[in-house]
């Protein structure tokens, strides 16, 4: 089983 | 004022399919350097970035940074309405709340002006940092794209697994198993620089969306490196680029 993860985790806020 | 003419309305009509299945509306900032876009899609699972600079344009002037919302759908609307060898310009004075777009034909003798509602969209950018991808594979973007319909037949999830030399693309369903193994080609037009091999796994409907933007470029670039996102990148001829970045599936 695997599960999506969000781009936005890897990515930091500017 | 922002104003920049491209010789060919076909590019945009290009760049925008490239984007519309992904995105319903998004913001394009211009700025003296050229135009950029990063939009994530409404699930946040995957992320385009686009760069188109000023020696793209025949004619280009911004004399203030500008962030114009548009929607696409309308956008292609109004792409619909031109001819692809039409020279386009694109414009927005100050505070603009309409993005202006003027067609003219390859003769010289049709002029046609649209105008298009702008947005005002509220969209957060995301500050994409420099990767060293242990794996970096360059193939035909024909060639990506058909091996993402082919995958996403068997499966909604696609391995990808990156060594030495070869990429393989793996998609395991309920009606079988498929894989497809690419290695580098004496013509050259697969190449692979893996300096640490990787195997991820990815949606494979995420990844036929990007597949969407095979019309701006012959190649296409891979870049994997674990625990990143994977890196799609089409370049757009030599003034720009479109990438997609896809969070990987993990494991529970």
């Amino acid at each position: 089983q695997s599960n999506q993860t969000s781009i936005a985790s890897y990515f930091s806020k500017v | 004022m922002f104003e920049a003419r491209l010789g060919s309305t076909l590019l945009l009509k290009k760049i925008v399919d490239a984007l519309r299945d992904m995105l319903n509306q998004t913001t394009l900032d211009c700025s003296d350097s050229g135009i950029q876009l990063q939009s994530m899609d409404n699930s946040h699972v995957s992320l385009v970035a686009l760069s188109l600079q000023v020696d793209c344009f025949e004619k280009y002037r911004c004399d203030k940074n500008v962030s114009l919302g548009v929607d696409l759908k309308s956008l292609a609307k109004v792409l619909k309405c031109a001819s692809g060898d039409d020279a386009v310009t694109i414009s927005a004075p100050d505070k603009a709340d309409k993005l202006g777009l003027s067609f003219e034909s390859l003769n010289k003798e049709r002029f046609a002006d649209y105008e298009l509602r702008l947005l005002n969209l509220d969209q957060e950018h995301l500050g994409i940092p420099d990767t060293d991808y242990s794996c970096v594979v360059h193939m035909p973007a024909t060639e990506f794209a058909r091996i993402c319909r082919d995958m996403t037949t068997f499966s909604e999830s696609v391995t990808i697994v990156c060594s030495k030399d070869s990429i393989k693309f793996t998609a395991n369903g309920e009606m079988g198993t498929a894989n497809i193994k690419l290695t580098e080609t004496s013509k050259g037009d697969v190449s692979l620089q893996v300096d640490d091999p990787v195997t991820q796994s990815f949606a494979g409907r995420y990844l036929n969306t990007f597949t969407r933007a095979t019309p701006l470029s012959e190649r296409v670039k891979i870049g994997m490196a674990a625990d990143v996102p994977l890196l799609v990148e089409y370049p757009i001829e030599d003034f720009g680029y479109i990438r997609y970045y896809l969070a990987p599936k993990v494991d529970d």
